[in-house]
Parts: structure tokens; sequence; C-alpha cells
């Protein structure tokens, strides 16, 4: 359901430019689990910023339930943007003005979802990832893994089809990071798309395909 | 050299307290490389913050080299913070409208380097975390892991002889996070304190003692 058919990113330098993305191909049907996994700065958070409707190619396409993109209206990227893909950033990218509970509660505004169903939908998923004591500290009175779950409850609360997350243990011990791989291993169970991005090999092995990249291209598959 | 002694940490949240450091206890020698342990939200960042002078305790000392941080000036204090110490941050902190040259440059700035000395040695450290080719883009053109070496780079720049490191490779491939580790076992070999938060254990076995932190207080340790 997720196709990227030959996809560059560029970003110019001066007189050069990084090849962000340089050729990559890659396929993904409905219900797989997937990891990516490589080197620093090769092209993965950049990848993912184009599965989750953040950015476009510069050549190729990126075709999604079978339509390109650049063919689609700016109401239906934006209802999947909200309503089909839930996004957990590297930098988590949380309001920091708001608390937990209004960042998690947020993209059910647009969804038009009621006020009293929000606080309760948001608090039953900050519950699960452990932060019921925290839901109205606001980002700079949190700790980093405590960001990091407020950015995982706020990707899952529109119950997304397709979930992008990326290094989404990164600043969690092992026991909080086995907890949050169950959420993650139920969603797929459920018949959810998966994909994360990971530097922990141990993490890449929930998945049932590994996909590898350096400098902009994939280089090699695993399959379970 | 670094000496906490029954240190308090509280945040009052409405009617409640959370008691980030519960009374913490904790004597680092001279040379001593120590990894610190213990579960998202259990107080971490919140000693990192007090043993690097970005924060006070509420109750309880810090004593640093003999003396207490209390009794000590403003310009010792600052140039304890400058020069003595060099810190990796959780998240990071860089200047968003700075270079990645720029931001490792800064702190010689305030220790009163020459432009010409400034721009090699920052050039030199981007080299060895591996972002020569990176050294003109700012944190918004760099991925996780670069932006987290830059933050690395910029610690080390003023030659400290206490390394605080919250996290260091949490967003680095195992191939670069080894990297990053031989540098600080490197500094550790030439005397210098490294005191690292970490959540892997594989990188906590590089120090020779771990201390394990649970709701703010130090429950146990681990020596070689
Ligand atoms: N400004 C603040 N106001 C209220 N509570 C705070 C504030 N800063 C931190 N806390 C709380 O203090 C506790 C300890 O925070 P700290 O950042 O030290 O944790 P940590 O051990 O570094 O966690 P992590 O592994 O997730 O980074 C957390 O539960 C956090 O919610
Ligand atoms: N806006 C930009 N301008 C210039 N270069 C950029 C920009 N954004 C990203 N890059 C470069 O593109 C490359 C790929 O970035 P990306 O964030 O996708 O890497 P990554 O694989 O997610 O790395 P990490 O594991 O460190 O998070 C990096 O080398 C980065 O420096
Ligand atoms: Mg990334
Ligand atoms: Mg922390």
């Amino acid at each position: 359901i997720l196709v990227l058919n030959d996809v560059f990113k560029r970003y110019k330098m001066g007189e050069q430019y990084v090849n962000a993305l340089d050729g990559v191909s890659l396929e993904i049907e409905r219900g797989e689990y997937i990891a990516i996994m490589g080197p620093s700065g090769s092209g993965k958070s950049t990848m993912m910023n184009i599965l989750g409707f953040l950015d476009l190619p510069d050549n190729g396409e990126y075709i999604f339930d079978g339509q390109k993109i650049t063919g689609m209206s700016e109401s239906d990227l934006a209802f999947a943007r909200n309503r089909r893909v839930g996004f957990v950033f590297q930098t988590f990218n949380l309001l920091s003005r708001e608390t937990a509970l209004e960042n998690v509660e947020l993209p059910m505004i647009y969804s038009g979802i009621s006020k009293a169903k929000r606080y309760k939908r948001a608090k039953k998923l900050l519950e699960m990832v452990g932060l019921e004591e925290r839901m109205n500290h606001r980002p700079n009175e949190l700790s980093g893994g405590e960001r990091q779950r407020v950015a995982i409850a706020r990707a899952l609360v529109n119950e997304p089809d397709i979930v992008l997350a990326d290094e989404p243990t990164g600043n969690l011990d092992s026991k909080t990071g086995t907890e949050i791989m169950s959420i993650l291993d139920n969603l797929n169970e459920q018949g959810k798309n998966v994909i994360l991005v990971t530097h922990d090999p141990e993490i890449a092995e929930h998945s049932n395909r590994i996909v590898h990249i350096r400098d902009g291209k994939i280089i090699g598959e695993e399959k379970k």
C-alpha cells in the first residue's frame, strides 16, 4: 500500500548537493512490520518524512494506496496525514506551551472529536505509556524518555492504520522500551503497518522485514 | 573531586511535589569512569545538571574540588562550567541559527581563544566525530545523530577535565556509537573523569563503576 518509486531528495548547500535519498525504491504491503536500519545520516528520517506526507520527493514518486500523492487533493493529503498515519518523530516535536495531555489531544481536534471523548482517549493513551502522573507537565517539565512517550501516545491517538516510529525507544530504559515495543507489536497483530527506524538490532527483531540503507540508497533486506 | 551530599531537588506542581532527587549522596574521585543507569524519569538528567553547574539542589550540598558550590563566586562557577566541565545534553541544545562549526566554536569564545585557533580546533573535533562534510550545516539541516555528534564535539572543545554525557549514543548506529565511545575511553585513559548516563548496558560496560538510580534515589552500585 506504500510505494516509493526511484525517489530522490536533494539539498542544495552552496555549490554542492547533499543527496539525502539517492534513488530509493521500496514496496510495503498492508500489515507489514518493517524496521529500517542504517548509519547516522544515511537518509532514514528523510525517507520516513516522505512516507508520512511531511515532505515531497524531488524526483520519483510516492504512491499511497494506489494513488500518486502528486495527484492527491490537499484535503485527501491532510486526511491521510492526520488519520491514516501516526508519526513518532526522532526529536518528538511536542508543543512546548501545552501539557502532555493537551499535546496528545491535539490530533483529535482536527478529526472533530468531542472534548469529553478527547480527554478520555488521551488519558487512556498516557496511562498506556506509563505517564498518568505526568499528564499536566509541559515538555520542559518532563524527562527525555517521558517526552518520547508523549510523542508515542500522540502518534497513536487517532487509531492510524500506519505507524511511523523514528527511533521510538532511543531515550528509554530497557524495561520501558519493552513496554513500548509490546504496544507496537500489538498494533501490528491487529493488522496495522508498523514502520520503525532503529539503531538497535534487538528492536529490529520485532519486525518481519529489515531494510538496510546507506548513503541514501537501499543496500539490502532481510526477511523472516 | 565531586561530592553530592544528601541532595534533594523538588518541583512544585499545583498542590503536589515531584521529588526528582530524593536524598542523593555520591562521591566521585579524580579520573573515575562512571555510568549512571535507571528508568526513564528516575532523576539522571537532574543529577547531571547539578554536577554540571546548570542547576542547584533544594537541600543538601554539591562540593566541587573540596569547595561547596554555594560558597563559590559567580566567576569561579562560570569558569568551572565553561572550562572544567564539558556537557553533552540529552536533547543536544544546539543554537539553531548557527552552523555546526559555529556551535562548536562557541565555548572557546568565552575562554578568549583567537578566531584562527577556534576554527582550527573546532574543525579538528568535527572531523573526529565524522562531520567534516557537515560543518556548515545548521541543526535543522542535520540528522538526529549528526546533531548529537555536534553536541559531543562542542562538549570537548575546551579540553574539560570532567565530561558529563547524557545518553551520548542514543541516536547513533552501533559503528558510529563505537567511535564515540573510543573518544570517551581515550579521554578517561588521559586521566579525565567521564560520567555518562546510558540506558545501554553495553555502553555502561566501558565504565569502571555503574551507579543505579530509581525514583530519585541511588539504589545500588557495581564496581569493576
Ligand atoms: N521542571 C520540572 N517540573 C516538574 N517535574 C520535572 C521537571 N523536570 C523534571 N521533572 C520530573 O523529574 C523526574 C526526573 O527527571 P529527569 O529528567 O532527571 O529523569 P531521567 O532519569 O533523566 O529520565 P530519562 O531517562 O527519561 O531521560 C521526571 O519524572 C520528570 O517528570
Ligand atoms: N535540510 C537539509 N539540508 C541539508 N542537508 C540535510 C538536510 N536535512 C538532512 N540533511 C542531510 O541529509 C542526510 C540524511 O539525513 P537523515 O535525517 O535522513 O539521516 P538519518 O538516517 O535519519 O540519520 P540519524 O540516524 O543520524 O538520525 C544527512 O547527512 C543530513 O546531513
Ligand atoms: Mg534520523
Ligand atoms: Mg534524562
